[in-house]
């Protein structure tokens, strides 16, 4: 390009040379593909394929206007009903696989979340949504999919010292009692993270990643009788967090807005973490007014921290299986 | 949006779930 005369830069065809380009990514992609479906079926495990240090940071980049149109947070969410749609927004419900009968509060003439009249479990789902990611966690890289990992110290942030909750009050719960002493097991590492959480002998730190698809119900409940004493609010970017993401970008969750809300359930530790994406990066606790999230005030890779707790190891915020614990917004 | 549960449980927890598996609120994750 550099060399050629102005005549012969004019007969390149953009064009032409973006299709070929196009056309050969995407064949070069089918191909990968296919290999990989080979190999699977050969019984030989494919490691996954990360995203590079340039393509994280083009996602963790948007382009200039999102992230100011989301941190709009008000005016990307009018006051709309269902009424206002007309006879379309049954359409739209049934084609959403929205069970409108599941609503506490039918018929829906305001723009809030409803809440649920679904039952419940002896031990539930805090949401509707996809699993991702279940099972007992190993060492403190905790997988996000399948072979993709996240940190779990960047996710949930420094351990602080946090007065433990005192005997729950639920009605018919089995209440929430202090952890006993701490004791790692001999497998681990006695300092790392991972055994700074598991409060006694015995037990196993688990982990459950919960998706959230665009169209599902959007509120979070709480999964089982505890007591939040503590939340800390990191901001972030508002990256997809589909499972193609996830499956792409290692660290997704530690990357994105998110409120972790850290306590103690009947058998210890017990953490509920709401991860923003994108368009839905305004996280709502109901019970925490001061929390502010998808705001440009705040500074990314710094956290907010608020405790619940009182003075003498005592109080926080007592939950109960099934509570309305906050949602997820536009902007 | 995703929501992640991380918490302490003993050994004999186990989980009623796949990944993959679509879930809605008040359905079991798990057993003790």
């Amino acid at each position: 390009v550099h060399t050629a005369p102005a005549r012969a830069l004019l007969l390149l065809r953009p064009l032409r040379i973006l299709l070929v380009a196009g056309g050969s990514y995407l064949g070069y992609r089918q191909y990968e593909s296919y290999r990989e479906r080979q190999l699977e079926k050969r019984g030989l495990e494919v490691a996954p394929r990360l995203a590079g240090h340039w393509e994280v940071g083009a996602f963790l980049s948007p382009p200039p206007p999102t992230p100011h149109v989301t941190e709009l947070g008000p005016a990307a969410s009018p006051d709309s009903t269902l009424t206002h749609f007309g006879p379309g927004a049954k359409r739209g419900l049934f084609l959403g696989s929205c069970m409108v009968y599941e609503s506490e509060s039918a018929p829906l003439g305001s723009a809030d979340f409803q809440g649920l009249a679904a039952p419940l479990c002896p031990e539930v789902s805090p949401a509707d949504g996809r699993i991702l990611s279940c099972g007992p966690v190993r060492d403190c890289e905790v997988e996000q999919v399948k072979g993709v990992t996240y940190s779990l110290e960047s996710f949930l942030g420094p351990r602080t010292a946090q007065p433990l909750a005192p005997a729950g009050g639920c009605p018919g719960g089995r209440g929430v009692s202090p952890p006993g002493l701490s004791a790692p097991p001999a497998a681990e590492p006695a300092g790392s993270f991972r055994n700074q959480l598991v409060t006694r002998d015995g037990n196993e730190l688990y982990q459950c990643v919960i998706y959230l698809a665009p169209g599902d119900y959007h509120c979070f409940h709480s999964p089982t009788d505890w007591t939040v004493a503590h939340r800390r609010h990191f901001p972030g970017s508002l990256m997809s967090v589909s499972p193609g993401m996830a499956r792409w970008i290692k660290e997704l969750f530690c990357h994105n807005e998110r409120v972790v809300l850290s306590g103690a359930w009947q058998h210890g530790f017990f953490s509920l973490t709401a991860v923003g994406a994108t368009n839905v990066g305004s996280i709502r606790i109901y019970f925490d007014r001061d929390l502010h999230t998808n705001s440009p005030r705040h500074c990314q890779g710094s956290y907010n921290d608020l405790s619940f707790a009182g003075g003498a190891g005592r109080g926080g915020v007592t939950l109960c299986k099934g509570d309305h614990l906050g949602e997820f917004d536009l902007g | 949006s995703t929501v992640v549960l991380i918490f302490e449980a003993p050994r004999h927890f186990s989980f009623q779930l796949q990944a993959g598996q679509r879930i809605r609120f008040g359905e079991a994750l798990g057993s003790l």
